[in-house]
């Protein structure tokens, strides 16, 4: 349970930072 | 066909797997992009994560007497730490150039490296728990195997008494990995097993009774030895719907598609 707990942190972290990424660049496109 | 094989699983990565799939695609399309904003801070967030998830493994692993996992695990963690460095050099190299593409790289390969890393680990911790319940039907055929000595009714009794939870657990267990299955073939194949065994444990049960019965009447031999043949197909009937369990339970979507 703890270890899926951490990769839900994880994955929504790591999903936050990209679309952060991908507004500035969706600017462009 | 479905790419993650259980809907946990599914429901961890699949978000993070579109915003991945998403900067790629913008990456490719605008190749000298936009200024990139200060991502020091989610960056920041992703690292914490990743420690939380590193130690979090390594208390599984040490905790786990599973020889497979306590293997398995420790390359996906250090896929994630190494995914999380890369990130952290693209957060100091787009502090000093908000339009290095190098920093754009390691950005995308930090993201793909901890969706990677993840799903290693998360798949890692799936197999550990299927072999659990590999376990348990392991157990109801050892049970089943004990079946020649069973050959007086307060023998049956205590069989009936101790195959019983052992059958309940492995229904329960088999029935709740089912449901978590997002491959529907594979749910077809676990439910028609499950169903076979529910259907065919009173019948073995009632094949040994009449086994039973007919040695211990001193029925002819022939029908003795019939009432065992009869026992034994309907042992076996059971035993290869369990093995058939067993052989689902490890299949996953990757054995068919390579998604990686």
């Amino acid at each position: 349970e703890q270890i899926l707990d951490a990769a839900k942190s994880i994955a929504a972290a790591t999903a936050a930072l990209v679309k952060s990424a991908s507004a500035a660049q969706r600017e462009l496109v | 066909m479905p790419v993650f094989h259980t809907k946990i699983i599914e429901s961890i990565l699949e978000p993070v797997a579109q915003q991945v799939s998403k900067l790629v695609i913008l990456h490719e399309e605008a190749e000298d992009g936009n200024a990139m904003p200060d991502l020091a801070m989610p960056v920041q967030t992703v690292k914490l994560a990743v420690d939380n998830l590193v130690k979090v493994g390594y208390d599984t692993i040490n905790s786990s007497e599973d020889q497979i996992l306590k293997q398995d695990m420790p390359p996906a963690l250090s896929r994630v730490e190494e995914a999380s460095l890369l990130l952290l050099q693209a957060s100091q190299l787009l502090r000093t150039d908000p339009y290095s593409a190098p920093a754009r790289k390691k950005l995308i390969e930090g993201s793909r490296g901890i969706l990677q890393g993840t799903s290693a680990l998360l798949l890692a911790f799936d197999e550990s728990e299927v072999r659990k319940i590999i376990r348990v039907c392991k157990n109801v055929l050892e049970y089943l195997a004990i079946v020649e000595v069973v050959d007086r009714m307060e023998d049956l009794v205590t069989y009936v008494k101790n195959l019983s939870p052992v059958l309940t657990t492995m229904a329960k267990q088999v029935d709740g990995r089912e449901k978590e299955l997002t491959h529907q073939v594979h749910r077809e194949m676990l439910c028609h097993s499950l169903d076979q065994v529910k259907n065919l444990t009173p019948v073995v049960i009632s094949g040994i009774k009449i086994y039973i019965t007919a040695k211990e009447n001193y029925t002819m031999p022939q029908q003795v030895a019939d009432a065992q043949t009869n026992r034994d197909y309907m042992v076996t009937k059971m035993r290869d719907e369990i093995h058939e369990i067993i052989r689902v339970l490890q299949l996953t979507t990757y054995d068919e598609e390579e998604w990686d």
